[in-house]
């Protein structure tokens, strides 16, 4: 048997093509099989893709009859899931894996001689991120194949700025067959290594390519905005550029109970550390402990100069930790202090303020129940600055803490627990170290358009970039005009973008990369992602409304979501099995296969935890 | 570059070239008192060994002393000072900058208002021409609004004419060019063979212009303009 040959099975090919068009990336895995045994074999299919793409389609064609996936609504999907569980025929199909991807895997039994191809389609919104839009694809074939390829190309109509590719599995001789090219508005990366090339040595029948490919790059930014018009929906992409920062008032709320003991804190105190080196001069900062107690470096905020930020590294270099969890008096402290700073005038003026919290676990000592800590951090804060908060590890209510800061104009992020984890808060602090404009507003004319994203920023960040999409109401429009309104760091700026309809809608329709309706669906994606966003943060039958229309939407742009599922039908011996494939939610991770202790009073635990999750 | 020197009094207009070397720098209108002054550098064909090379003005650079601004404007990008720190424009942008003591409203690709203080007004005209033309390229053009609002001690090649002047145009007979006739004027106190010409105005239309006749003053404005012309020569923009 050839060395493509495994446990019976000859994996042909495997091809990975993406099209990115306007920052929305269409992803197609194609994985061509054949049994080579004399015997029903099972041939699996695994799919690593990221935690923040839609699933959009899936079959499975088997001596040429397809099975497809349909998406439904998961309720619907559940009782066909709950009927065939009863039978003991299914299996969920994706489930989370590691901190950037989730992993769809299905395997079929196959007769032998018979061969299958899998297909598995996916869309997402590539961000832009310190001033690049990375499409990370994970690699990882358990088997030589005859054919493998990737295959990307990017068509950006402010045309193409930089483009890299790289992989951690990369050779000198693998080297040889990555191409990467881009020119105007066109990029191109190829990856097509030989059978020879994927061996792990010379003689080895075992492959080389396993881990990480990487696609970074960006676009022109001759204009700080572009907008795209195709079929009636358009989209509009600001990110000026040479913008002065504006000064920011920091105020860090981290936790320093006693499970924080250990690597956690290590972790913690050299990333602040870094931060502070990163620190300028007009901005202003302070710390806020809390265990069971409160403890505060300075009463108020402290200017950032050379001999403050040489007290507070002493500071964080003696932080120890002790008791339990106090999030709410933390919390409640640094607001506080940062509203009283704005109300004395002891920050500039034209400053931004910021509070970032960590913590690893829950609150257990002062006011613990979450609903009162939410109420209690809206009613401090007041929409007047956002919230971020960094969940470190997986002991905790992520839940919480992503709701406490969405409602509160932030974001939560989780800090997995790894030797990176000190790399993880700092990068996380470059992304909103630094602001360009705050109270950012994108305005339209009222009766031209409809159905619009989100078009109102706390910030914007250098790197990043704002995408506001939507509907055109008249058809016949011939133009129309976007104005950006925001506060610099020096002065209150508007941009205005005139938009020529037809000459735009023209412009992209003579590109051939395009695929038909992508700004529609770049539309819907983003609509989705912020219905659910939004439904996080409100009850009863606002929560309702926003759940029906993501229903909606996901099912009419066949978007696999939190809200649905795609069922796969398999044929084995004749029986037909249900397979379901959801969506994993960030909050609620694998089972954790370890207990942990989270209430104890001044003893910490004698050596640290180790556990593993389901990743 | 060439000058434009409306006078409503006579409803007339005066006009002049200075022809200076690319990269000097010319003292265009400085205010003691409102702290604002204004320059531009000069920039010439893209071809060197021309003969009677057309010189425009490639880069100006605004001050106001006073509110601690400066603004850079060049054919590439806008860049604006307060104090030490900056803020960058392009062309490509269509944007409204306010802040205290100033309003920059950016028209992509065509010009540049500022206003400062109280209401004098200036526009930047970006005159682009196609990038492929062998001698030209892109240059600015420089407006200023509501002058009367600058003090009575402004001064400058372009500021000394803020103030009312008095001129009177006599014996005018043909010229070299028939459709040109001389003429000779008296002004501040000279006698002057003047030349009856055009020039554009490009505010309204950036591409074509508008003709303005005008007296054209030879020898680098010299007699209209106080003192020799190299006397605004400065070493920096701002």
């Amino acid at each position: 048997l050839p060395d493509t040959v495994l446990n019976g099975i000859e994996v042909y090919s495997t091809k990975i093509s993406c099209k990115v068009t306007s920052r929305f990336a269409h992803n197609v895995v194609v994985t061509r099989a054949v049994n080579r045994a004399d015997t029903a074999k099972e041939i699996s299919f695994d799919v690593e893709l990221p935690k923040t793409a839609f699933i959009t389609s899936f079959t499975m064609t088997i001596d040429g009859v397809t099975y497809p996936g349909n998406i439904k609504e998961k309720e619907v999907a559940k009782k066909q899931y709950d009927k065939a569980v009863s039978q003991g025929k299914t299996a969920g199909l994706v489930k989370a894996s590691g901190r950037k991807l989730e992993k769809f895997t299905v395997s079929v039994n196959v007769a032998a001689g018979s061969k299958v191809t899998f297909e598995l389609i996916y869309e997402e919104l590539l961000k832009r991120h310190l001033g690049k839009y990375e499409m990370f694809l994970k690699i990882q074939p358990k088997q030589l194949i005859n054919h493998f390829e990737i295959e990307a190309d990017i068509f950006e109509p402010q045309g193409i700025s930089s483009l890299d590719a790289e992989a951690t599995f990369m050779t000198n001789d693998l080297l040889g067959v990555l191409t990467k090219s881009f020119s105007g508005k066109k990029g191109h990366v190829s990856f097509k290594p030989t059978l020879d090339q994927q061996r792990s040595c010379s003689n080895c029948t075992t492959s080389l390519l396993n881990g990480d490919f990487t696609i970074t790059y960006d676009v022109n930014r001759e204009s700080p905005a572009n907008v795209q018009i195709v079929n009636g929906y358009f989209v509009h992409f600001f990110a000026p550029k040479d913008l002065p920062v504006v000064p920011k008032n920091v105020v860090f709320v981290i936790d320093v109970s006693g499970s924080m003991y250990g690597r956690k804190l290590v972790q913690t105190k050299e990333a602040l550390l870094k931060i502070l080196e990163d620190m300028k001069e007009e901005d202003y900062l302070n710390f806020i402990l809390f265990s069971s107690d409160v403890t505060v470096w300075k009463d108020t905020l402290i200017k950032a100069t050379p001999e403050n930020l040489k007290e507070a590294k002493d500071f964080v270099k003696n932080i120890q930790d002790q008791g339990m969890t106090n999030i709410n008096d933390g919390l409640m402290r640094g607001i506080k202090m940062l509203n009283e700073a704005r109300e004395a005038n002891v920050i500039p003026k034209r400053s931004t303020s910021l509070i970032i919290m960590l913590t690893d676990g829950e609150a257990n000592v002062g006011e613990s129940r979450v609903e009162k800590i939410q109420e209690n951090v809206r009613n401090a804060i007041e929409g007047k600055f956002p919230l971020y908060n960094l969940g470190f590890g997986y002991n905790l209510n992520y839940d919480f803490l992503e709701k406490m800061a969405l409602e509160n104009h932030g974001l939560a992020r989780r800090i997995y627990e790894d030797s990176d984890a000190d790399l993880q808060m700092q990068g996380f602090y470059d992304e909103v170290a630094n602001p360009l404009l705050v109270d950012v507003e994108v305005q339209y004319p009222e009766n031209a358009i409809a159905d619009i994203t989100q078009n109102n920023y706390q910030h914007f960040y250098d790197g990043s970039e704002i995408v506001v999409a939507g509907r055109l109401v008249d058809q016949d429009l011939n133009s129309f005009t976007a104005d950006v309104k925001g506060q610099g760091a020096l002065n209150d700026l508007t941009f205005t973008e005139e938009v020529d309809v037809k000459e735009t809608e023209k412009a992209l329709k003579e590109q051939k990369y395009i695929f038909g309706d992508f700004i529609e669906r770049l539309w819907a994606y983003l609509t989705i992602q912020q219905l659910l966003e939004k439904r996080k943060n409100v009850q009863g039958e606002e929560k309702e409304n926003l759940t029906a229309q993501a229903l909606e939407l996901s099912l009419k742009y066949h978007f696999v979501t939190p809200l649905t599922s795609m069922v796969v039908t398999k044929p084995e011996d004749n029986i037909e099995q249900e397979a379901v494939a959801d969506k994993p939610l960030e909050g609620k991770p694998e089972p954790i296969t370890s207990s942990y202790a989270t209430q104890y009073h001044h003893q910490p635990p004698a050596k640290p935890y180790y556990y593993v999750d389901g990743d | 570059p060439h000058f434009i020197i409306r006078v409503p009094e006579k409803e007339d207009a005066l006009c002049f070239n200075i022809n200076e070397e690319p990269g000097v720098v010319l003292n265009l209108i400085r205010d003691p008192s409102t702290g604002i002054s204004i320059s531009g550098q000069i920039i010439g064909e893209k071809k060197v060994n021309v003969k009677n090379q057309k010189t425009y003005f490639g880069r100006l650079g605004i001050v106001n002393t006073r509110a601690d601004l400066k603004i850079e404007v060049t054919t590439q990008k806008i860049t604006l000072w307060k104090g030490l720190d900056q803020t960058n424009f392009t062309w490509m942008n269509t944007v409204m900058v306010k802040q205290e003591g100033l309003s920059l409203q950016i028209n992509r690709k065509k010009n540049i208002v500022v206003s400062i203080g109280d209401g004098v007004s200036f526009v930047i005209i970006l005159h682009q021409v196609w990038k492929n033309l062998p001698y030209h390229h892109d240059f600015l053009g420089l407006y200023t609004v509501d002058s009367h609002r600058m003090s009575v001690q402004t001064h400058g090649l372009l500021g000394q004419f803020f103030h009312p002047i008095d001129f009177e145009v006599f014996d005018v007979r043909p010229g070299s060019d028939p459709s040109k006739p001389d003429a000779t004027m008296m002004v501040k106190n000279h006698k002057l063979t003047v030349t009856r010409g055009w020039q554009k105005d490009y505010r309204k239309d950036p591409r074509h212009g508008s003709e303005v006749p005008c007296w054209f003053i030879h020898n680098n404005g010299a007699g209209l303009i106080d003192g020799s012309h190299t006397d605004y020569i400065v070493s920096d923009i701002f």
